[in-house]
This record gives structure tokens, C-alpha cells and sequence, in this order.
């Protein structure tokens, strides 16, 4: 695992973080469920908290769908390529590009007909992983590997990454510390990019 | 052209930017290719060339580029051929975060020395 240079992190007073999404995307319950589950993810290893809140303007993070320039310098570039991107703390901006074919719920196999189906838990769990101060990983199985392959999805926290969060944060009294499950491998060829 | 023609796969240019690198396969340094500019963007955009680097990219693979391409194959586990053979370009167009793998100058994802480890 890897630390954003000068190794930023959320402070140690400020545990319980909050999470809210641009009102401008009217996401289902069901989208945002994909993303508390993530933040699960990660709260599971470590003593932060998340609770997902109203006030876009007043959250520690922030989540928002946009498409090409949305304000930052880092445009997003319509389907594939960049999927998304996330700022280090405190910043806790995580943006995603809307141009993506996601895949909320359901078997990532029904989505076969759907050209380069990207699984939006998988990058929800990434790029949380970037909010709270990790940088990429050179370990292929992490979840902090830098590429993700359409049509698969990759959620489950690897060793690699829980010592990554357990530097920053420490670990949770109740995380029992065995290893997590294997990374999950399914993956279908889509395109040239398979 | 009438979009409503093209699989929306292949609506937005900058896909089809992407997979055009595999016209790039196979270029190495002292080749001027057209277009090469646009790998030097890339390869800028994630940190394997400084945000330091202003000035005008051009199509000749030359020592900057030859260096970003040698640092991206280290970092990914490529041979380290410092061209853009076919693996390389496999690997490059696979959709990816945003975020940059090289910060300040200093690869966050070599195997080697890295800015942070811990001994468990």
C-alpha cells in the first residue's frame, strides 16, 4: 500500500465521519446503498464511522456524478478511460464520471449485453480508500490497484489494504483480524478491452 | 454523423482516443509517430511525466517519453522495455481511477522503496 505524499489523514477528533450526494443527481436508495456498503467496507477494519447525511454543503464527503469539466481540472473523458477520482483528506471530494455504464445490482453477468459495464461498488470502495489517504497500490489484487477490468467486480478488502487503513486509523476492537476473502475474480472479456 | 448510429460505446471521442493508442503499438524511441503527443498527455495526466513538464508535447518519442514508459512497465509488473510493445498498450487502455500513480516525482506504486511501509 501506498500514502498520499506528507501522509494526510482525516484527524484522530473526527472519527465519525459524514457522507452526502450532489442533490443535482437524483439517485435511488438502492445507488446509495451501493456506497454505505462501501463505506461498510471500510469502517469494518478501522474505528471510523460513516453516516450519510442531507447537507451536501456541510459533509465531510461528498459525492457527485459528473460529466467532461466538472470544475475541479481533472475532466472526466466519457465511457471508460478515467472512471473516477477522489481527493486525499480532508478534501473528501469523490467524483464519478456519469458517462460510465454502471452496474448498481444484479449479477454483473446480465450486464453482458451492456458494452464495458463497470460495477460501481467496486470503484465506490477504491475511492473511498483515496478519501481516507490511501494512494495506489502495486498489489494486483488490491482493492487501491489502479485499473479495474470491466465486468468485474472487486470489493472485498485485501491484506494490503487493511494494513494500509490500520496505519492511518487503526484497526477496530471488534475486526477480528483474519484475513479477508479473496479478491472475486469473475470477469467476462468486453470488447477490447477484456 | 448522425450519433444515433453509433453504439454509445462509441459516441464519445475520447474512447475512441483510447483505443487508438493501440496504433502505438510498437513504436520505441527515436520514432516520430503522429499523434504520440497524445500518450505523453496521458502518461502526464498520471503522473509518469512531471506536471512540472510545460512545455509542448510533440510526436517524437524521445527521452521523456522513453522514461515515463520504462516507469509505467516498473510500476505495473511490465517487462520493462522502455516501447510500447503490445503489453504495454494492453495494460494501458484498461479502464482506470483518475487519481495519478506518480506524485511529486516519486512512484507511489514501485515494488522498491515505497513512501511509506510497515514490517508486520
Amino acid at each position: 500500500y501506498t500514502l498520499f505524499p506528507g501522509e494526510p489523514r482525516w484527524p484522530k477528533d473526527r472519527r465519525d465521519l459524514t457522507y452526502a450526494f450532489d442533490p443535482r443527481n437524483p439517485l435511488t436508495d438502492e445507488v446509495k446503498g451501493v456506497f454505505a456498503r462501501a463505506f461498510g467496507r471500510w469502517a469494518e477494519v478501522t474505528e471510523l464511522n460513516f453516516t450519510n447525511i442531507e447537507s451536501f454543503t456541510t459533509s465531510d464527503i461528498t459525492i457527485g456524478f459528473y460529466t467532461g469539466d466538472h470544475g475541479d481540472g481533472e475532466p472526466f473523458d466519457g465511457v471508460l478511460g478515467t472512471l473516477a477520482h477522489a481527493f486525499s483528506p480532508p478534501s473528501g471530494k469523490f467524483h464519478l464520471d456519469a458517462d460510465e455504464n454502471w452496474v448498481v445490482s444484479g449479477d454483473l453477468d446480465s450486464f453482458l449485453s451492456v458494452t464495458a459495464a463497470v460495477d460501481l461498488e467496486s470503484v465506490a470502495v477504491h475511492e473511498i480508500g483515496h478519501l481516507l489517504g490511501l494512494g495506489h497500490s502495486s498489489v494486483e489484487e488490491s482493492i487501491m490497484y489502479p485499473t479495474i477490468t470491466t465486468g468485474k467486480r472487486k470489493v472485498d478488502l485485501t491484506n494490503d489494504d487493511v494494513e494500509g487503513i490500520q496505519y492511518l486509523y487503526g484497526a477496530n476492537p471488534n475486526f477480528n483480524g483474519t484475513s479477508p476473502p479473496s479478491t472475486t475474480t469473475r470477469q467476462r472479456d468486453t470488447g477490447s478491452f477484456g | 454523423p448522425n450519433s444515433t448510429a453509433i453504439p454509445p460505446s462509441l459516441r464519445n471521442t475520447t474512447r475512441v482516443f483510447w483505443n487508438a493508442f493501440s496504433n502505438f503499438t510498437g513504436c520505441h524511441h527515436g520514432q516520430n509517430v503522429d499523434g504520440l503527443f497524445r500518450i505523453k498527455k496521458y502518461f502526464q495526466r498520471f503522473g509518469y511525466i512531471p506536471q512540472t513538464y510545460t512545455g509542448n508535447f510533440t510526436d517524437d518519442f524521445d527521452d521523456i517519453l522513453k522514461a515515463a514508459v520504462e516507469l509505467y512497465q516498473k510500476n505495473f509488473g511490465l517487462n520493462v522495455t522502455g516501447e510500447l510493445d503490445a503489453l504495454t498498450i494492453k495494460h494501458i487502455v484498461i479502464p482506470r481511477c483518475g487519481n495519478p500513480d506518480v506524485v511529486n516525482g516519486t512512484s507511489v506504486m514501485h515494488n522498491g522503496p515505497r513512501l511509506h511501509t510497515v514490517k508486520h
